[in-house]
């Protein structure tokens, strides 16, 4: 899969996370177990899930408990990247600071951040 | 991170990366293309496989013996009647034009689809993802749902049945045969790399009809240069011929191919451009245009051409597929094979757009709302009834006689063994 790819599952994933809270009135790190829950066990997508809250879950919670979006939130993951002289890429509508300026804010929140230094990188 | 890294599973990694490159079943103990698992290219995709450790038997072989001893062509019709020791296959089907079904194809065909409720908070539960494994090892196609050759009920309340079942019920003898040889991304020209995973022999087996249909890759692409990276009319008849020559080779004699024209994806941005896609549905914040937007922007859109808010790129995709499916046209009125005839046929999308509104329906309701590209459920089985009538009006030998003793083997053969 390419790095495109990526992007759109990271962004499909989160939106999904940040409606849960929205419909269940909860907590992010709630809402990310009840999606966990969810999936069978079969082709391990439950453990992959499970794995996937463990390590990028505390970043996720933080950026958006600070209402970052989804969009914002794969970017600073570095699961969405800005490929040299191209657009940011984004599906929602740009936070009225801007793009640029979330992004900036969203990355020196979580900059020293363990996922951000899995071996072999996402 | 790389689960197929871990020796005890390398192995089945790598049958599994076979089965996906060479669109071949994962589980086929004999080696005949046939099998008894239902997803990995498996029984969803061709006929289930009545005896997986004898590569003589197999849906769509012509019996042997009369299937006086065994169900060697895994139709459910076997043995001899005690009345008067005529075996039931001979008494049933000798004569009766029995024919496969054999479907050349691409994600279209296939009938990829994301069920929308797997992006709809609102409504998840357990069951909302009981259907996840399957999908995906069935690289998120849904053949046994397909227009084409789908065999299981309707999930979409769809009254219109798939090609195969109304094959079938023309005559009981076809029952089983049918092999969905497409996948996601196919176009004339990557068609030459899987086609070989068909399975026909000349001798042994039934007639086929082949339906080829490659809907929109030949002029689909994620390339900001979309147009210069588009089969051009010259390599479209030299891959199709090449594709012909090898059915001609394969199929026995009697066959027909069926030639789809592309279709004209325009209808893809005017009636979805300003809805809501299901991510967007609960706070109205993401539309189809926003959409096709980020796929262009992240370089994967599947269909630049026609996913796209730039009118005049959309004509140009939508005139090149034009010109594309007049060579099918072509090629179907003037080439002659020994063993096949060819016919050709428009995709129906104006008819099935209308039909749809005549039903009380609204066009946009027959394009997969996840992806906002692929024909729906509804769509692919209502594309199956104008594929039906039409070949039915214009060349009822293509068909096959309707079979008088169906109900006869309905009576003695009940499922004939299922699907």
């Amino acid at each position: 899969l390419s790095d495109g790819h990526s992007c759109i599952g990271c962004v499909l994933m989160v939106s999904i996370v940040e409606q849960l809270v929205q419909v269940h009135n909860s907590t992010t790190q709630e809402e990310m177990e009840r999606l966990c829950s969810y999936l069978p066990e079969k082709l391990f997508l439950k453990s992959i899930c499970y794995l996937t809250a463990e390590m990028f879950g505390p970043d996720i919670i933080k950026l958006l408990n600070l209402k970052m979006n989804a969009d914002v939130v794969c970017h600073a993951l570095q699961f969405c990247k800005q490929e040299a002289g191209q657009p940011l890429c984004h599906l929602y509508n740009p936070p009225q600071e801007g793009l640029k300026r979330a992004l900036s804010r969203a990355r020196k929140i979580i900059q020293h951040s363990p996922s951000l230094t899995i071996p072999g990188g996402l | 991170m790389g689960i197929c890294s871990i020796p005890a599973l390398a192995k089945i990694c790598q049958k599994i990366e076979h089965s996906l490159s060479t669109t071949l079943p994962f589980e086929d103990a004999d080696g005949d293309k046939f099998s008894v698992f239902p997803t990995l290219r498996g029984f969803y995709w061709r006929g289930r496989d009545c005896n997986d450790r004898n590569r003589n038997i197999y849906p769509g072989r012509r019996p042997e013996n009369w299937d006086a001893q065994q169900d060697s062509n895994c139709n459910g019709i076997w043995g001899i009647d005690p009345k008067d020791g005529i075996p039931y296959e001979k008494k049933f089907c000798e004569g009766s034009e029995a024919k496969g079904l054999i479907v050349l194809g691409d994600s279209a065909a296939a009938h990829f689809h994301i069920p929308p409720e797997w992006l709809i908070a609102a409504h998840m539960s357990v069951k909302t993802f009981s259907n996840l494994p399957m999908a995906l090892s069935n690289e998120l196609d849904w053949p046994q749902f397909s227009g084409t050759t789908g065999f299981l009920n309707s999930t979409s309340g769809s009254p219109d049945r798939s090609i195969y079942l109304r094959l079938r019920q023309r005559n009981r003898c076809n029952h089983r045969d049918y092999q969905s040889v497409s996948k996601n991304g196919a176009s004339s020209k990557n068609l030459l790399k899987f086609m070989g995973s068909l399975s026909r022999n000349q001798l042994l087996d039934q007639p086929a009809i082949v339906i080829y249909t490659m809907l929109g890759n030949d002029v689909c692409n994620g390339n900001i240069d979309s147009v210069s990276k588009m089969t051009t009319p010259e390599d479209m008849r030299a891959h199709v011929m090449e594709t012909l020559t090898f059915l001609n080779s394969r199929l026995p004699p009697g066959s027909h191919v069926v030639l789809y024209g592309l279709a004209d994806g325009r209808f893809l941005w005017d009636h979805l451009h300003d809805r809501y896609h299901p991510l967007g549905q609960l706070n109205r914040d993401v539309t189809y245009t926003q959409l096709y937007d980020f796929l262009s922007c992240l370089q994967v859109n599947p269909c630049q051409g026609w996913m796209s808010s730039n009118e005049t790129l959309r004509t140009l995709t939508s005139e090149r597929a034009k010109q594309l499916s007049n060579v099918l046209e072509k090629i179907a009125a003037s080439e002659k094979f020994a063993n096949m005839s060819l016919l050709y046929l428009d995709y129906p999308f104006k008819e099935m757009s209308e039909e749809w509104q005549r039903r009380g329906g609204q066009t946009w309701q027959l394009i997969e709302p996840a992806d906002g590209f692929h024909p729906n459920e509804v769509a692919s089985r209502l594309a199956a009834k104008f594929f039906w009538e039409k070949v039915l009006q214009r060349w009822p030998h293509v068909l096959g006689k309707e079979n008088p003793f169906n109900h006869e083997i309905e009576r003695l053969f009940g499922d004939q063994g299922g699907h």
